[in-house]
């Protein structure tokens, strides 16, 4: 059965579309059946997999508020095992149209129901806030993974994106829990670096997974290209790390 | 008469809240009287400049829900002519409860109008979304100033801004406008940052600050000992890079 797992947090800039993309792309390098979901009116990942967010199709908007059914809402990529349901910057303004439906919080979850037989990883990148996108993003899937960034303002904000996640699993999702908190943007130069990698890890013990994403230029490179690290730049440290959190993922399952 | 000002983005981690609070801290050294409001639910600016976002005392909620009056609202700071209308993590749920107010996207135009003729610049913090916070902020505002990392996704989500700004000009306030947009995390060491001064700079002609702040280690410091750069490091590049900006955005006024 397939896993769905959010990648959420409502700072900015931290590294979660980086993370979905690339530890997608990496998972499906593994061989992994893989699909992104961008649930970012930014459309970020649609842009950083390959995809253009102008162009005609069915994007996650369509699929959400007019209920077109996700399975024509697939866009191919170009790397093998590796799918994308693509934004679209209307997206933004579906946060209004979905706050008058019944059953607000559940509309991603609907629509993603089928997915779940046919992959074996469902990713959904959220965009920086705590709003009724994110909200859904958490009501869809059973897994929550963190992206980190090594800087002072990263443990200022977990509390809240944990007491909001513990809220969603108390009331609509019982199944919800954090897989993990994956720090990035490390740079080992900087004493700021290894206090936040130190403090995270005191305060998060035993659900911080071991591979660190090092800051690499490479990394900020590749969606300028449309291109994951991995097909970017193989041997770069970005594409090695990736590769090993995606061994991580896979490996570390249900471990509550 | 007082300028106020939004530093708006909603693309995360671009350096809005590094901006208001050292481009703040910057005024105030030239003498200029400044207060800082932080309308992100992440209270990162309330941090930054040295203040405890879990402190007793009014907030910025109180002031958009509660209709506390701003003057009970204000906390000063360390330095001298800066203060503060500090966040909370309460102000999470102001947008649901201000979504059901009359004229709600004016509730806080409302509330700050006192502050105008006490200060010479009121300066917001707004939160990596388009959502209702920062609808209020560029309805309470005349200037708009958008801090770009030096980065690729920097360009993608410039349109959707504009866009807005736009429509709240047109829709609701008039004298609405750029001031300015302000590279910043400049890194002289790769292409990325260069190439992404040279198209901000083709695609938004004039209105692009001659300062460009870099990538420096010690701005990502001094919000851990809640100091401004100034404070904290008064010689680095970082410190140099704010108060040349604040010099720009003192005398750029009424550009249009
Ligand atoms: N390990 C890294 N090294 C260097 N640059 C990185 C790294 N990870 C991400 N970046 C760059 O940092 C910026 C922020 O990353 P990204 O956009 O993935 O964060 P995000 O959390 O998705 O942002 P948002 O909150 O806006 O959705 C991007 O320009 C990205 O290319
Ligand atoms: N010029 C710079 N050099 C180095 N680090 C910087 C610089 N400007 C900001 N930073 C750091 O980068 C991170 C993001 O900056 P900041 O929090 O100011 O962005 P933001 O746009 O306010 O984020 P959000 O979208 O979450 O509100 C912070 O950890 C900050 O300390
Ligand atoms: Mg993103
Ligand atoms: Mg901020």
């Amino acid at each position: 059965l397939g896993r769905r797992i959010a990648i959420a947090n409502q700072k900015g800039g931290v590294g979660k579309t980086t993370t979905v993309v690339n530890l997608g792309a990496a998972l499906a390098e593994m061989g992994r059946e893989v699909v992104v979901v961008d649930l970012d009116p930014q459309a970020n990942a649609t842009t950083a997999i390959g995809l253009d967010p102008r162009s005609p199709g069915n994007t996650v908007y369509d699929m959400l508020v007019q209920k077109v059914p996700v399975r024509e809402c697939l866009s191919i990529t170009e790397q093998e095992h590796l799918c994308c349901i693509p934004s679209h910057l209307d997206l933004a303004g579906a946060e209004v149209e979905l706050v008058s439906m019944l059953a607000r919080e559940s509309q991603l979850s609907t629509a993603l129901e089928s997915l779940t037989h046919l992959y074996d990883y469902v990713l959904i990148d959220c965009p920086p806030s705590l709003g009724l996108l994110t909200i859904n993003a958490l009501v869809a899937v059973t897994e929550v993974i963190t992206p980190i960034q090594c800087e002072y303002f990263a443990l200022e904000g977990l509390g809240a994106l944990i007491q909001n996640v513990n809220l969603v699993k108390q009331r609509v999702n019982p199944s919800l829990d954090f897989t993990g908190f994956v720090l990035t943007m490390f740079d080992p130069r900087t004493n700021l670096s290894t206090q936040v990698v130190n403090e995270v890890r005191n305060h998060l013990a035993g659900k911080v997974f071991n591979t660190i994403v090092p800051r690499s230029v490479r990394l900020s490179e590749a969606p300028s290209f449309g291109q994951p690290i991995g097909v970017y730049s193989p041997t770069s440290r970005g594409a090695i790390a990736y590769r090993d959190l995606a061994l991580e993922v896979d490996q570390r399952y249900d471990t509550t």
